[in-house]
This record gives structure tokens, C-alpha cells and sequence, in this order.
């Protein structure tokens, strides 16, 4: 049982500060358990030094590199045991527009290997799919949804 | 394998029979607040079978079906088909398409209802959706489908309940 | 004290009610105690009806409506007990550009009695600033603030 | 009455000497991820004086301290002071502008630290600091100050916990 704990979370380590040093174009970050003899006694502590920065725990983080962060943890786990197909519903919240890019490229770049269902409201990121379905919901309370094309739809929603 | 097709029938806010139709690839969804973008990954989480209706922001699997909206009456079912494309046979069914479907039908008054699994049209159990979808790793509690506030939901966890994630996944 | 506890609920539960047909342009809200009689046994239940739709619990509202909702009810309580400066750090996330820009139009009308320091990514939300300081962090991981005119600046990050 | 200046000295990522000059109305504040705008509603509930030092993101006090950034030495204090107007005598103190001024100084080696208040520049305790401010309807605990993160909080509490939220207005 500690043995489980412990292989899942070397592989999920690593890939975490993999995925996180490309994310984010040169920055760091590490997760380590807080006691690694005995796992079952402390936490799994979390770290980042985004560029130009020193490494400070999550907490201490700014709301748009905290999720960040918790977003390539999430990347770290799927990465781990990989998937057919992912939903991914607004996870660019906080992300500025740069961040949000990012998180986008990385996501487009894994999705010659399975399948990505991305929904988000910024242009930053739905720039990168290959179609767009659009969901509106009609004066009658009835969801309606449509094949976008790039250029005029989402333009007027994607800020 | 891929998500080929979505088929929605008075689930939430979709009280038109809709059909949604994926391609491979990195397909965006948008939309307007409250226009139904998550109601299309509910949709996918219930096939799934998910532990717990909360997930799906339902008090009960009944507050799933369509409420009529603005002006109609409540429907009294609801019926959602995923339909994955497995010319690579990643599900173990001998067919290059395979359907699941889920049923909730309310039975007489109040909240009472039954819930009905098909795959590929003939009748099924919840189990055998959940143990030929794993073998396509496919889950309902996993970390593939990513929801509107989980990101800020590991954000704000302790470094305890953090380690439970590893623990659950190993 | 449940006479004290009574009287802020009937203040703030109109004031909720109130502010949220403003801000969603028709829409309807309420908030409830499950029980009146006995206030502390029961929580405090909230029920919202955007436009074209039923009335439902928050629970079961979309992202950016429950934000909304949320965001109502913190007006509600500053509404009871007004303050002569607030500051609102990115109460925008979930909301669509149409929702951002309801929220921004109710805080300006509100800053001729207050001031109001709102910190923003959003085009429609800085746009109805008197002014606007931009923060930008130098590579030595300094921050540093400046006045930005809206034009330039502000079209960049404002996505 | 208004906030008219904030001053800040070797706070968080402000490791030079930063003044802010605000303006009456409706001021806006932009910038990339981690930048600081979030960093300057922190200085200003430092010095209103808030319970517990996790709303402003540090585990103790002392992690308010700039911590030289990218190469330099971490600072030894810092000091952030409040200028407020107050032409219509809403704070009880007979002058047009009071400074509200707090600085966190280590001591020694390890997280030790001395505390120091004043105000318009004469020594004082932080209980003049939160009994004249709540005269002027300014609290470090009060809705006046709108987190980044508060709105999901709010979305995310159960029916109990935000009764209790009016319980602690009464
Ligand atoms: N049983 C139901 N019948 C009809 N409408 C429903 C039902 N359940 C939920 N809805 C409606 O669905 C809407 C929510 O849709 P959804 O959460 O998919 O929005 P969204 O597009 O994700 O929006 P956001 O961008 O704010 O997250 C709510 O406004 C709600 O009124
Ligand atoms: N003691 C300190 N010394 C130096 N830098 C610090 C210190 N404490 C925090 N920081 C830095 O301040 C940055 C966070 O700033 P802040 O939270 O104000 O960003 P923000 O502009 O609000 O960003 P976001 O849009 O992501 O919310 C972090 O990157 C962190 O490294
Ligand atoms: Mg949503
Ligand atoms: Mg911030």
C-alpha cells in the first residue's frame, strides 16, 4: 500500500515538473511529500518559482499562477494514466491572456494523441481548435447548439 | 477511439432531442453564461455513472430532466447516448461503433424514478458500462474530464488532502 | 440575538433581491431562511431565476451564474453597512463579457458615493474606469506601477 | 473621505519604494499574472490590521517581507502606510490627511519580529488603529475588501455556513 503511494507518486512528480517548466516557458516547480519514509504521516507539499521569481509554496502564489500550477498537477495525473479523451471545462479562470495561450498550446500539442473537448469564453484559447461548437440557450429556456466558424462568432464572445 | 456523437433528449437545459457531433482532435465549445456548455459534460459524466448526482450540481438525478424552461411543463425522462467510435476495438465489443445510453424515467408522483442502461441498444447494467468503459480507461471519477472549478477546488487544498489524490489513484 | 440576526436578514434579503434584478436586467433572486421562526436551526438557502428561466437553487446554477449570484450578495451586506472605499480583486472570473460588463456598470454608478479600486483583466470592466494603474513585475521580480492611458496598454492585457 | 496615497516599502514584490496615488471614483488595475496587483489589497489589509496573516497569503508575518526577488538578499522590514483624506473629519482625528503606518522589522536570526504602528506619524498600538478606522466604516474583516478567490467561497458554502455570515454582520 505504501509501496502504491509511492510509485504513483515518483512517476506523477516528475511529470509534473516537466509539464510545468513547458508551460510556462522556463519556470519551476516540485512536489514532494512532506515526510518520504513514512508518506501516511504529512502532506504533499507543493512549490513554484514562475520566471524571474524564487520558489515559494502554492499558497503564497498569485490566483493566476496558482491555477496554473493546479492545472499541470491535473496534466501531471492524466499524464500518468492517459486517456482517450479529455474535457477540460474553463480552466483558463485567472489565466491572463499569455497564460492562457500556454495552457492552450500544450493541450493542442497532446491532442494528435487523443481527443480534446475544450470549453472556454477567450479567443487566446480558442484559437487553437480545430472547430468550435457554439452553445447558446433560446428565450424559452431551450440549449441550442451550433458549428461555428472562427472568425465571427466567438470574436464577439471570446473576451 | 473517440467520442463520435453526443445525443441529448430533455436533458437540463437541452429540452430538444440535440445531437452533437465530435471529430478527432481539439474541438472548442462556447457560449454565452448559462447557455449550456456544462451541461453538455454533465451529460457525458452521467453515462458515466459518477458516484454521486452532486457532481452533476443535481440534488437528485430527477432534477436532471428538462423543467420546461420559460413556459413548458416538465418532461418526465430524460435520455442521454455517448457514441464512441472504436474501429481500434479499445472497448472489448466486436463492433466499430459502440452506444451507451441512460435512462431516467420518473415512475408515478413525488421523486421516485427508474434508471435504464443500454449498450448498443440492449439492456444493461451500470456495471457493465463502467467495466467495458475502463477497460477504455474511461472514467467517471477520473481525471480526464476536468470540470468548471475543479482547478480551484486543488487550489485551495491542503497538503493533506493533496497525498489522498495519489492514494486514490494508486 | 436572534432579534439582531433577524433584522440584518430582512435588511440584506431585500437589498439582495434588489440589486440582482438590477444587474442581471430582469432576472429574479431570493434568499431565505429554511427556517424563520427559529433562525439557528436551518441555514440560509438561495434561489435564483436568470431571464427566460425557472427559478432554481444556486447548487444548481452555471459558472457564471452562481458568481453573479455571489457577487450580489456581498453587494447586499455592503449595501447594509456602507463603507466610503472598496477594493474588488478580479470578481469578474466566470463571467461572460456581457455579465463582466453588468457588474462594472453597477460598481460605477455606485463610485460617485464611494471609491471604488477595481482590479480587473477585462476590457469590459476597466473601460468604465475614471483611471487605471498598471502593474507590470521587472525581471528582477520588482513590481512596479504606472498610469496607463486606455488605448494602449489596457488592449493588450485586457482580454 | 478616500484613500489618497498608498506607501509601500519592501512589501512582497514591492522592493523598492513605491507610492500609489489613488483618486476618487472609479480607478482600475491591470496587469499579467503575478504582478502584484493582488499584492497591494494585501498592503492595504496589512496595515488594517486582519486576524490572521493566511488573508494575506503568508504563514507568518515575516513572509511579507521582500524576499529579494530574483537575486537579491531578502530585506530586513517592511513598511506600508495609508494616507487617507479626510477633509470630512470621518476619521476622528483633527488634520485634512492621516497615515496609517505599519512595519514588520526582524529581529535577530530565525522568524522573529517586532511590530510597529503609527499614526501620522506618532506611535501607536494597532487597537487606535482598527477604532478609528471602524468609525470611518473601514474594516481588515469587513465586505469592503473583495478578494480574489471570495466570490467562489461564497458560491461554494453550504446554506449553514452563510447564515452564519449574517450572524457574524449582527
Ligand atoms: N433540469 C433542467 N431543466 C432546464 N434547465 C436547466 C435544468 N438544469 C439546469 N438548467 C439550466 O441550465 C443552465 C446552466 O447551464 P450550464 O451550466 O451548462 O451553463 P454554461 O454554459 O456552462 O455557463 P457558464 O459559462 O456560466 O459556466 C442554468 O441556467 C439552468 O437554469
Ligand atoms: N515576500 C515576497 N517577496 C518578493 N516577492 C513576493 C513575496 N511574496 C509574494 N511575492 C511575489 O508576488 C507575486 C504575486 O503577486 P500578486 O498576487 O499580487 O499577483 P497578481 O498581479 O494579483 O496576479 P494574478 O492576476 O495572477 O492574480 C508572486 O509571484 C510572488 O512570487
Ligand atoms: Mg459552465
Ligand atoms: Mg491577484
Amino acid at each position: 500500500k505504501k509501496d502504491g503511494l509511492l510509485s504513483v507518486y515518483r512517476a506523477i512528480k516528475e511529470n509534473f515538473s516537466k509539464i510545468y517548466s513547458e508551460i510556462t516557458n522556463g519556470g519551476e516547480a516540485v512536489m514532494y511529500l512532506e515526510n518520504e519514509n513514512d508518506p501516511f504521516e504529512g502532506g504533499l507539499v507543493i512549490k513554484a518559482r514562475p520566471k524571474g521569481k524564487k520558489m515559494i509554496r502554492l499558497e503564497a502564489l498569485s490566483g493566476g499562477e496558482k491555477s496554473l500550477t493546479a492545472l499541470t498537477f491535473i496534466l501531471a495525473i492524466q499524464q500518468y494514466d492517459p486517456s482517450p479523451f479529455y474535457l477540460f471545462d474553463e480552466s483558463d479562470m485567472f489565466l491572463d491572456g499569455y497564460n492562457a495561450e500556454n495552457m492552450a498550446r500544450i493541450l493542442k500539442e497532446n491532442s494528435n494523441k487523443a481527443q480534446f473537448i475544450v470549453v472556454s469564453l477567450r479567443r487566446a484559447v480558442l484559437k487553437y481548435s480545430d472547430n468550435i461548437l457554439g452553445v447558446t440557450i433560446m428565450p424559452d429556456g431551450i440549449s441550442k447548439v451550433y458549428e461555428e466558424t472562427y472568425t465571427e462568432e466567438v470574436n464577439t464572445i471570446g473576451q | 477511439m473517440y467520442l463520435k456523437k453526443l445525443d441529448l433528449e430533455n436533458f437540463k437545459s437541452f429540452g430538444k432531442k440535440t445531437i452533437i457531433e465530435f471529430k478527432k482532435g481539439f474541438t472548442g465549445v462556447s457560449g454565452p453564461n448559462g447557455s449550456g456548455k456544462s451541461n453538455i459534460s454533465d451529460a457525458i459524466l452521467f453515462v458515466l455513472g459518477p458516484k454521486s448526482s452532486k457532481i452533476l450540481r443535481a440534488q437528485r438525478l430527477t432534477d436532471l430532466i428538462f423543467n420546461g424552461g420559460k413556459d413548458r411543463k416538465p418532461a418526465d425522462y430524460c435520455k442521454v447516448s455517448l457514441v464512441f467510435d472504436n474501429s481500434d476495438r479499445e472497448i472489448p465489443v466486436d463492433s466499430d461503433e459502440v452506444t451507451f445510453t441512460r435512462i431516467i424515467k420518473k415512475s408515478g408522483e413525488g421523486e421516485d424514478y427508474n434508471s435504464y442502461f443500454y449498450i448498443n441498444d440492449e439492456k444493461a447494467k451500470l456495471q457493465d458500462f463502467t467495466s467495458l468503459l475502463s477497460r477504455a480507461k474511461i472514467f467517471a471519477d477520473g481525471y480526464n474530464i476536468v470540470q468548471q472549478g475543479d482547478i480551484t477546488r486543488i487550489v485551495e487544498m491542503s497538503p493533506l488532502e493533496r497525498r489522498r489524490i495519489l492514494e486514490e489513484i494508486s
